[in-house]
């Protein structure tokens, strides 16, 4: 919104744009204090400020990518993560010709060292991108390792302990939703 | 949930599995008239029954992928089409090794045919995986086409008239959200 000169936003708005409901952006953003005005919104500048605090902007998290077959080669060149709160610097396969080469300058590793590099590196956010098959025991391998949090793009529900957050990108489901705005169109 | 063997579920039980509010699962359900049991939740088999009813799953829609790169193949490689809704039954691109071939049985057209084979086989829902700088020019093609509905996996915004649905699959907002959950442990 900042990029299309715009000084101030609703809470609907906002939660147009993230698919989310404006009673939620509204009650997740008073939890951070009083910045909104009633009935006016929020001034852009501030609640830009303001979320950069909240998710630790400051910090650029780190994140392996797990498979690098033609989705995880994607999830490299993405241009996308390059600016925001997340960069991604190692990315682990099984097959030997992808092994030891480097893509947008992220080095691919062996997946039988996934253990010894995520703890060196201190990673907290895994991508899975490996076929539904080998998804549950390259979760469960990264788990093992400290890994917190996981973006899981294969399409197999995967079981994690209580304290880590995963979320499924899940395709079917969009396209479901453009398929019902169309038949009560 | 049906294929985990469960018999019945809650509206926070789906909305927690397809990322929207429970309030806002039982909002969209009633609408569609009474199946569910007060305070006990919905039965899976009538809900499943319910759901393809309302989305028309009897009808599939066939569905246009535009940019077969690396996340385009990926696109036409993935399972989780295959037994639902909607079907890929064409691709665009406009890089000459590519046009002629064929991936999954899904044929590589000339973007230049986009409009003949578009109207030709009645397409209404298209999938943007195209560089960004050349999203909003092949988006406007498709809309003349008569393209109704989008998935947008290209990092910009693209703007479309109010009767056009766009889904965004945002990566950068996921990875902040699961930022997010780690920050506030
Ligand atoms: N949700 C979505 O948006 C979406 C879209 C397309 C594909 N997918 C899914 O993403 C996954 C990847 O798709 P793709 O087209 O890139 O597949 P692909 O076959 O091209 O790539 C898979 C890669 O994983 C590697 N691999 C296999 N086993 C491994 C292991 N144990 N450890 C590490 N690496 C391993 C392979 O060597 C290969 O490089 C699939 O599960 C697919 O269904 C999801
Ligand atoms: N949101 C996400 O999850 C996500 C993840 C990865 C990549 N992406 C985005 O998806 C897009 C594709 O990524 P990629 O890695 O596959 O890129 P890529 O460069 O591998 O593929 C782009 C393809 O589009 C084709 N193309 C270019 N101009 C075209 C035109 N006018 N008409 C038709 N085809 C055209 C190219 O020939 C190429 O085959 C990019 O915009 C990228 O930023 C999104």
């Amino acid at each position: 919104m900042e990029k299309e000169g715009r000084i101030s936003c609703s809470s609907y708005e906002i939660g147009e744009r993230a698919d989310i409901l404006d009673t939620k952006v509204r009650k997740d953003l008073s939890s951070f204090g009083q910045f909104g005005i009633a009935g006016r919104g929020y001034k852009i500048k501030n609640l830009k400020k303001k979320i950069e605090e909240i998710i630790g902007k400051d910090s650029i998290w780190k994140i392996a990518v797990i498979g690098v077959g033609n989705l995880g080669t994607a999830l490299l060149k993405y241009p996308g993560f390059k600016e925001e709160c997340c960069k991604i610097v190692l990315a682990f396969d099984s097959d030997p010709q992808k092994i030891g080469k480097i893509i947008d300058s992220v080095p691919i590793y062996d997946i039988e060292s996934i253990e010894r590099e995520i703890r060196k590196n201190n990673l907290k956010i895994g991508i899975i991108a490996t076929p539904s098959e080998e998804a549950q025991n390259v979760v469960n391998r990264l788990i093992k390792s400290g890994i917190k949090a996981l973006l899981n793009f294969a399409p197999v529900s995967l079981s994690v302990p209580d304290d880590i957050k995963i979320i499924d990108i899940d395709l079917t489901a969009r396209l479901e939703a453009l398929a019902y705005y169309l038949t009560h169109k």
